[in-house]
C-alpha cells in the first residue's frame, strides 16, 4: 500500500459516496446514467468474487464489500425508489455494445484462461469504458449538475492516482500488471476531456456533442 | 510478478 493507492481507493470511495448522497438527498437521479451504474455494479460483482476464494486484507474486504452494497444501493435507488425522476429518455446508450466486445476480450487476453480470472479481467476492461454511458448521456442533454461533475471529477481522479500507484510499485515492488495498466490508462484518458471542462469552467460542465 | 491470480488491488 503506498499514498497513491490509497488516495486512490479513498478518491474512488468519496465518488461513490457523493453521488449515493446527491441522489438521496434530492430525492432525484436526474442527470446520472443508470446504465453506468448498472456497468459499475457488473463490475464489483464480477472482480470481487474472490471475496469467497481468497483474503487479502481486512481493509481489501471491507472496501470491496462497501464498493459492492454502494454500487447496487445506487442502482437501487435510480431504478425503484426514485425511479420516476430516472432520465431514461436521455440514458439511451447500449451498453450491449460495451459488454459483448469487452466479454470477448476477456476471453482472449487474459491471465489465465479460468473462470474467476477472465471475470476478473471482464472487469477491469468493462470498467475502463463504463463511463461512457453517462458522457453520453451528458452529451445529450448538454449540461451536468454541479455535484455530478464532482462526482465524475473523483471518479477520474482515482484511476489516474492507480497510475501513479503502478508508475511506484513498478519501481519499488517490481510489480506491474499489464492488463491493468492499459485498461487504467484507457479509463483515465476518457476522463482528460471532462478534467479540462471541470478546470476550465469550473461549475456546469457540458460536453459538446 | 507479472499476472498473478491473487489481485491485491481494488
Amino acid at each position: 500500500m503506498n499514498i497513491f493507492r490509497l488516495a486512490g481507493d479513498l478518491s474512488h470511495l468519496a465518488a461513490i459516496i457523493i453521488l449515493l448522497l446527491k441522489i438521496w438527498k434530492t430525492r432525484s437521479c436526474a442527470g446520472i446514467s443508470g446504465k453506468s451504474q448498472i456497468l459499475f455494479a457488473l463490475v464489483f460483482t464480477t472482480r470481487y468474487l474472490d471475496l469467497l476464494t481468497s483474503f487479502i486484507s481486512l481493509y481489501n474486504t471491507c472496501m470491496k464489500i462497501i464498493y459492492i452494497g454502494c454500487a447496487y444501493a445506487t442502482v437501487h435507488l435510480i431504478y425503484m425508489k426514485f425511479k420516476a425522476t430516472y432520465d431514461g429518455n436521455h440514458d439511451t446508450f447500449r451498453i450491449e455494445f460495451l459488454i459483448v466486445p469487452v466479454g470477448g476480450l476477456s476471453f482472449l487476453v487474459n491471465h489465465d484462461f479460468s473462470p474467476l480470472e477472465i471475470l476478473w479481467t471482464f472487469s477491469i476492461y468493462l470498467e475502463s469504458v463504463a463511463i461512457l454511458p453517462q458522457l453520453f448521456l451528458i452529451s445529450k442533454t448538454g449540461e451536468a449538475e454541479t455535484i455530478t461533475t464532482h462526482y465524475l471529477f473523483c471518479l477520474g481522479v482515482y484511476r489516474a492516482l492507480y497510475l501513479f500507484n503502478w508508475i511506484w510499485r513498478f519501481y519499488f515492488e517490481g510489480f506491474f500488471d499489464m492488463i491493468a495498466i492499459v485498461a487504467g490508462v484507457v479509463q483515465t484518458i476518457l476522463y482528460c476531456d471532462f478534467f479540462y471542462l471541470y478546470v476550465t469552467k469550473g461549475e456546469k460542465v457540458a460536453i459538446p456533442s | 510478478i507479472i499476472g498473478r491470480t491473487r489481485h491485491d488491488e481494488l
